[in-house]
């Protein structure tokens, strides 16, 4: 995986063998597994980073839940290949390895992702087909079961926010749903978006502050501090509803109210000139200066167990 | 292969919260097509919405009626598709070359 070109954008399939080079190249470290399929059929892969141990304290992340968002899939890449050769070389990888395993999803929605490499670029949702309508798709981050039809979220299939039929509708969250509880033991949930630049925490269905707020608070302006220390560039964090806008039905809320505390996403870069067509040359620097908040959220929930 | 040729995006700052409901509203016009990249929740807050080369002239005369300013982020969003295939198919000729 040294030769990967990881300052360019890639397809579906280029990414999929890049996880079983991955996976080879760090035989005792990294595993690909599948947690189920897309709507289409495609495998929805994990790479989980374990140094043994069974069912240790663990570290979700994942990327591209909006297939458009490319530049959040590139960071993924970059960031499995930073967690496999940090460790044993940095500290701080390989003090986490030791305690917790980390599961990193890449290509969250797969149908959406293989649909902007080949028919529609800005296309964010996933492939499903909804009966009575032409129009295709669920926002899956409108899709948990948390304020799951609330406003923030549109019931017409038309809308790039349709939140679906139901909570779960979509093959590729109820993954994700399944793959959580089964696991039962994940400690921190990192979902990336992009653009705008904001680090966010839970709620988004409702103003009332979650009860970890202050900590959460806390850790996000250290995570913020630790990724502008890079390029300097400014992010924004708060919980979502008062940051962005109100959204039912979103990851983090969900996962939080499954009792995940350090339930974070990301909106990465930029802030205003390219949005969802992010030039291929700013992957590397967005994914080195968001690696070192999510360094710090993982740094965090090893040192504070719970 | 959806082509964008002549869609925009622009990059819209309402200055009251009148003017962002009324923003809302626009973006809701099944026939406009518009693409919400980015929402607005508060006065100054940028919004940044991708408009089909079809709504462009309807969509700019709304924002210049109603005193709402904007930039254009993205002058032709087929161009940046364009350039963004166009390097992704010379990086992999390089990754063949190279192996």
């Amino acid at each position: 995986t040294n030769s990967f070109d990881y300052a360019n954008y890639h397809t579906l399939e280029e990414i999929y063998n890049w996880m079983d080079e991955l996976a080879s190249e760090y035989p005792h470290l990294v595993t690909k597994e599948q947690i189920g399929s897309s709507y289409e059929g495609r495998p929805l892969y994990i790479l989980k980073f374990s140094t043994g141990g069974n069912n240790r304290p663990s570290i979700w992340i994942d990327t591209g839940i909006h297939s458009r968002e490319w530049v959040t899939q590139a960071t993924g890449v970059w960031m499995a290949k930073k967690i496999a050769s940090d460790y044993g070389n940095d500290e701080s990888i390989t003090s986490i390895l030791d305690q917790m395993d980390i599961f990193i999803e890449i290509v969250t929605n797969p149908d959406g992702f293989h649909f902007t490499h080949t028919k529609n670029r800005m296309w964010r949702k996933t492939r499903s087909i909804n009966a009575g309508t032409s129009c295709v798709g669920v926002d899956p981050n409108r899709n948990w079961d948390a304020g799951f039809g609330g406003p923030g979220a549109s019931s017409q299939p038309c809308s790039e926010t349709y939140r679906g039929p139901r909570a779960n509708s979509e093959k590729e969250v109820k993954a994700i749903v399944d793959f959580v509880q089964a696991h039962g033991n994940i400690k921190a949930f990192v979902s990336i978006h992009s653009y705008s630049q904001l680090l966010l925490y839970p709620y988004g269905y409702t103003s009332t502050p979650v009860p970890d707020k202050q900590e959460l608070h806390d850790l996000a302006q250290r995570a913020v501090s630790a990724l502008s220390s890079l390029y300097g560039t400014s992010y924004r964090y708060g919980s979502i509803i008062t940051t962005i806008y109100q959204a039912s039905g979103g990851t983090i809320d969900w996962t939080y109210k499954q009792g995940i505390k350090y339930s974070y996403t990301f909106e990465l870069r930029d802030n205003g000139r390219y949005g969802f067509l992010l030039p291929a040359n700013q992957i590397i620097p967005t994914a080195q200066e968001t690696w070192l908040a999510v360094k710090v959220i993982m740094e965090h929930t090893r040192d504070n167990p719970y | 292969n959806d082509s964008f040729i002549g869609d925009q995006v622009l990059r819209i700052t309402a200055n009251s919260e009148e003017q962002i409901y009324m923003l809302k509203d626009l973006a809701e016009l099944d026939h406009l097509q518009l693409d919400v990249w980015r929402e607005a929740v508060k006065p100054e807050d940028s919004m940044d919405i991708h408009v089909p080369h079809s709504s462009l002239q309807t969509v700019k005369a709304f924002l210049e009626s109603h005193g709402i300013s904007y930039s254009v982020m993205i002058e032709d969003v087929q161009s940046v598709v364009d350039h963004e295939r166009a390097e992704m198919l010379a990086a992999r000729s390089t990754a063949q070359i190279r192996s």
